[in-house]
């Protein structure tokens, strides 16, 4: 998957990308003050394909705010919702939207689920469907956070440790393998990197083709970039 | 820049037509009436098929010219002033026909700047005529304004059209016309209070794009030959041509990233083209996802029933599955090829085949240079291969070289509300061949250096223009023959070419703008190289490209092997930094343009979400 984090008062984004085998969980989102902890679990294609290339995405996301006793369980197939002891299961071919007193929920059909948790985080899942019989691929998912400026200081995660801004510096413009992706110096955490520029997709508003969103590429799974390296980020389960 | 404190005093456009080669110089100055210096913009658009070929600023008196340099070369000053921190690239995409300038510089207080863009251009006969464009956006009332064209055309001058995008009924009648046999000369020049967009306040009228269109007479089936200081250009395009009837066939993509609005809009397209058919024409259609799945398997007469058939067909295509390009093209070429065999189409009729796609083969054969070698070895230069790129996420480079490996073209269609109408345009540019297989041949002791003079077809509408240097500056004659095949018979036709006296065609007029033949000469010749140097043998692409380079820089062309650098002038931090002038490739403005896509979808976003950074993770 393709971590991107936009920073539009520089105009600027940076993006890296972590592959680990499928299944892996990774954390995305921790917030010990608030109580909220966001996990994905990847998946792979579902056979290598000719080239011999192993993608992995996101396929399952697990949603926990425990001071709103709210759990979310979403699949490629179903999104299962329970508060205070009642469950929901709705699936992606639903339209739904429903309002309480904690979270908001807006499914749009075979597309995107919108959350809103009270006074704390609004994202959005995005479903990528791919054409079922489609010899390699698979259903995949997105994560988007919209809004997390109510988080503690103490947010981290894969894409939380980004939410309160990041420093960085790019200079030294070169070259790069490719005419279009010139390769510069990006001086972050007291580090150099060598950083390429390149482009990303965002797909909430094209869920399709996606937009491209040019980005710093951060080679070797976010390397410099996040704190500590991809592997420290693996959980052992979902919730 | 609109600035109070800023006055652009002067603006003029002064457009030179000489046999279809269009020399443009803008001209633009400024007084800076602030107490402190400040920083005075240019920014103007020229068309992309335009080389820029000089630009100067001059400043209290101090000119500083721009010098064109081999792009590696000026991209070794270009590094070095991105990492000093400064900015450069003075060349920009905008829109689909035009490029932007833009320099700015540092002005002290009530100083003058007048900045010169100098672009040549060789124009294209379209549809039956000649465009120039204009863009001109003064963004402030501007005491001079002035767009001068002057059009010299020794074959004589058939019709002259101006308007311009922002001409209401009261400007209108100030664009002055005056036409005589071979020269024209329009020429627009609002007041100040005429440039005003209401009484009393200060916004301009004047935003938007001025254009002339025009034709030549075409008196004799030869066309005209014209020698001017021992370099000579042919211009065919015999009139009264009956058109050949044509075997078309339609490969559409009907992929999955197809769908809505593009699947839609070629339905439309198909649906008008399909009317437009000529009874002697034959037709196929072969939609294709991952699966290839023809409507028949043989090219039908393009009867009234059949047509309404196929039309019928057209407005059930969906889109569904993966891109599998190779294996539809191949598919359409085996079906000309076994209707000729098997005598289903008419012997003298044109095999063509129009593919349009969206974007990357990833069904079949997906790997790009396969797709060229397979399309190649099976079309065997036996039909011409038109592609359309739809959108932006098509390898639009990829289609180009197969279409040019196969006698065809290639054209961007680009994603917007009047897609419908670019798919007709190409269709109705390429679909009424004329003549196919068009040798102009000249003799080989009187010239030298000629352009391409084999083309595999000449369209309705269109010109096709051969240049070279004769190799020796006494001839003032020689043989011209024309060979190709028309409609039922062989065409062939042989005149004299006599040098033209410009003084006596043009007796008032002293100058024109120099050696212009000789310079459509390096343009066109520039022009083919490139193409070449895209495709064929390292070995001849790596000489294609050296030939390129060095005719651009010996005649001064800012073209994508050249960059022209720009020295600013001094200011009090220290010595000025170079600025680069590039020329665009397709490719180039296709990223430009996706990266634009994004942020000009960014501006209809909930303001909230707008100015809020995204975090997300999603598939590659």
């Amino acid at each position: 998957p393709h971590f991107m984090i936009e920073l539009p008062e520089r105009e600027d984004s940076l993006c890296f990308n972590i592959n680990d085998t499928p299944g892996t969980i990774f954390n995305l989102v921790r917030d010990p003050t608030s109580g909220i902890l966001v996990n994905g679990q990847t998946i792979g294609d579902k056979k290598i394909p000719p080239d011999g290339k192993i993608n992995t995405y996101f396929g399952r996301f697990g949603i926990v705010h425990q001071s709103l006793g709210v759990r979310l369980d979403v699949t490629t197939k179903d999104i299962l919702v329970s508060q205070d002891g009642k469950r929901v299961k709705m699936l992606w071919s639903d339209a739904a939207s429903l309002k309480g007193a904690n979270m908001d929920l807006l499914l749009t059909k075979d597309r995107s689920l919108t959350v809103t948790l009270r006074d704390s985080v609004k994202f959005v899942i995005l479903l990528h469907k791919v054409w079922e019989k489609h010899p390699y691929h698979q259903n995949y998912l997105g994560f988007y956070t919209l809004d997390s400026h109510l988080l503690s200081p103490s947010v981290h995660g894969l894409l939380g440790q980004f939410y309160h801004g990041i420093e960085f510096e790019v200079a030294d413009l070169r070259p790069g393998e490719v005419e279009e992706k010139p390769d510069a110096t990006m001086y972050i955490k007291g580090q150099a990197l060598n950083v390429t520029r390149g482009w990303q997709k965002d797909y909430r508003w094209d869920v399709k083709n996606g937009e491209n969103v040019p980005c710093w590429f951060v080679h070797s799974n976010g390397t410099g970039l996040i704190d500590g390296d991809a592997s420290d980020y693996v959980v052992s389960g979902l919730f | 820049i609109p600035n109070a404190m800023v006055e652009v005093y002067s603006v003029t456009v002064d457009c030179t037509v000489a046999s279809r080669f269009a020399h443009t110089v803008m001209t633009s100055s400024a007084i800076n009436k602030a107490n402190a210096s400040q920083e005075i913009f240019f920014e103007v658009e020229m068309p992309k098929t335009a080389f820029i070929t000089n630009f100067s600023m001059e400043i209290e008196g101090q000119i500083y010219v721009g010098e064109v340099k081999e792009k590696e070369k000026a991209k070794k000053q270009y590094e070095k002033a991105v990492s000093s921190g400064q900015t450069a690239g003075l060349v920009k995409v905008s829109g689909r026909k035009m490029e932007k300038f833009s320099v700015s510089v540092n002005i002290a207080a009530n100083s003058n700047v007048t900045f010169v863009l100098t672009y040549q251009e060789l124009l294209q006969r379209k549809l039956g005529q000649y465009e120039i464009l204009t863009r001109v956006k003064p963004k402030q009332l501007v005491q001079n304004f002035q767009i001068e064209v002057d059009i010299y055309e020794p074959q004589g001058i058939a019709f002259v059209d101006a308007y311009g995008t922002f001409l209401s009924n009261e400007l209108l009648p100030l664009v002055e016309k005056t036409v005589t046999d071979n020269k024209a000369h329009i020429s627009f020049s609002p007041t100040l209070e005429q440039q005003r967009k209401c009484p009393g306040c200060d916004g301009t009228l004047i935003d938007g794009d001025f254009i002339v269109k025009y034709d030549v007479n075409r008196a004799t089936t030869l066309g005209d030959i014209q020698i001017v200081n021992g370099y000579f250009v042919h211009f065919f395009a015999p009139p009264d041509l009956p058109r050949v009837p044509k075997n078309v066939v339609f490969v559409i993509d009907r992929s999955g990233s197809m769908g809505g609005t593009k699947m839609q809009q070629t339905r439309e397209a198909l649906l008008e083209i399909l009317k437009d058919l000529h009874m002697e024409d034959y037709f196929a259609l072969i939609p294709f996802d991952h699966e290839i799945t023809p409507w028949k398997n043989s090219l039908m007469k393009a009867t009234e029933e059949n047509v309404a058939e196929a039309m019928k067909y057209v407005r059930r295509i969906n889109d569904n599955g993966g891109t599998n390009i190779n294996d539809a093209v191949l598919r359409a070429v085996k079906m000309l090829i076994n209707d000729r065999k098997n005598n289903n189409v008419p012997e003298r009729n044109l095999d063509m085949i129009i593919l349009l796609t969206d974007g990357m083969p990833n069904s079949g054969e997906s790997h790009l240079p396969r797709i060229q070698e397979n399309v190649r070895g099976a079309i065997d230069g036996n039909m011409s291969l038109f592609c359309l790129g739809f959108g932006n996420d098509v390898d639009y480079s990829f289609l180009d070289v197969m279409a040019k490996q196969n006698k065809g073209v290639a054209r961007r269609i680009y994603e917007a509300s009047d897609a419908t109408l670019q798919l007709q345009g190409f269709y109705e540019e390429v679909s009424s061949p004329l003549l196919s297989e068009v040798d102009l041949r000249y003799p080989d002791n009187a010239v030298e250096y000629v352009t391409t003079n084999h083309f595999r077809q000449l369209f309705n509408g269109s010109e096709i223009v051969v240049a070279g240097r004769l190799s020796d500056n006494d001839i003032n004659n020689f043989l011209v023959e024309v060979f190709a095949n028309g409609f039922e018979e062989d065409f062939q036709v042989q005149g004299q070419a006599s040098a033209m006296d410009w003084d006596v065609i043009y007796p008032d007029q002293e100058y024109i703008f120099g050696d212009f033949t000789e310079r459509m000469w390096a343009y066109l010749t520039i022009q083919q190289l490139l193409e070449k140097s895209k495709s064929g043998p390292s070995e001849e692409k790596e000489n294609n490209t050296a030939k390129a380079l060095d005719l651009s820089l010996q005649y001064s062309f800012v073209t994508p092997l050249t960059s022209m650098v720009v020295t600013k002038p001094e200011t009090e931090d220290g010595p000025g930094s170079p600025l680069i002038a590039d020329k665009l490739t397709e490719e180039q403005r296709q990223q430009a343009e996706k990266t634009s896509f994004y942020h000009r979808t960014h501006a209809h976003y909930p303001p909230v979400y707008a100015s809020a950074p995204t975090y997300f993770v999603d598939g590659d």
